[in-house]
């Protein structure tokens, strides 16, 4: 799940879109 | 006099702010009660990483952004999620909430092994949020003038930046003196508190170092 990635992994994931677990 | 193009701009940062918020059951799951310290940690995080989400996807609509380095759209980003989390997060504490919840709440947080020091200054500044009685509008404008603060680390192109911050400062302060006639200081007070932001944020450091150790 994003809860154990990192700050910057997380937004990198989000600006691409991709919010899936 | 607000411009219809100001209108226009403050029309889209505020529904944006509307649109994303942290999911309804995500939400609920706070004000359940009996949670040990270690579940209420799990949950903390979990209630982070969802503002993280929904950070990015306001943020995103910010007219500009997106045409910025995309470097600089993560440095952005990585700079003001903390500042942005306490800002929406003291929001939600100083709303009109059912009786009983913010106290839920505030226990939540003060038996999640989060060290007293860090509690104080993070309270007050939910207090202090809650006197200044913002509307949504304001809330909505400040946060998008927090993520565009220019001179976050790693920011290349901090120019580019402020041409997209200044026209929010703008908007704020014309919007400041309509919403409050009899405080000319109010708009010098909301910035203050962005201020008060900052030191949260070295707070927050700090105490994420002391919840790892414990």
């Amino acid at each position: 799940p994003a809860s154990n990635l990192g700050l910057e992994d997380i937004i990198r994931k989000a600006l691409m879109g991709n919010l899936e677990e | 006099e607000i411009t219809k193009a100001q209108r226009a701009l403050m029309k889209v940062i505020v529904d944006a702010y509307n649109r994303h918020k942290i999911p309804q059951d995500v939400a609920k799951k706070l004000l359940q009660d009996q949670y040990s310290a270690e579940e209420n940690f799990l949950l903390l995080t979990e209630m982070a990483t969802s503002q993280v989400q929904v950070l990015v996807e306001f943020t995103k609509n910010i007219p500009g952004f997106l045409s910025l380095n995309h470097e600089d759209q993560i440095a952005l980003l990585k700079g003001s999620a903390v500042e942005a989390m306490f800002l929406r997060s003291a929001q939600v504490f100083s709303q009109k909430m059912p009786n009983g919840h913010t106290e839920v709440l505030e226990e939540r947080i003060r038996k999640s092994g989060i060290s007293e020091e860090f509690m104080t200054p993070m309270f007050n500044f939910y207090k202090s949020i809650g006197e200044l009685h913002m509307i949504e509008e304001e809330q909505a404008l400040l946060t998008a003038i927090t993520i565009l603060t220019p001179d976050r680390p790693f920011v290349k192109d901090q120019q580019a930046v402020e041409r997209l911050q200044e026209p929010m400062l703008e908007v704020l302060r014309k919007l400041c003196v309509l919403q409050h006639p009899q405080e000319p200081q109010y708009f010098a007070r909301l910035l203050g508190r962005l201020t008060e932001l900052r030191t949260l944020n070295h707070y927050h450091a700090e105490m994420l170092t002391s919840w790892r150790m414990n």
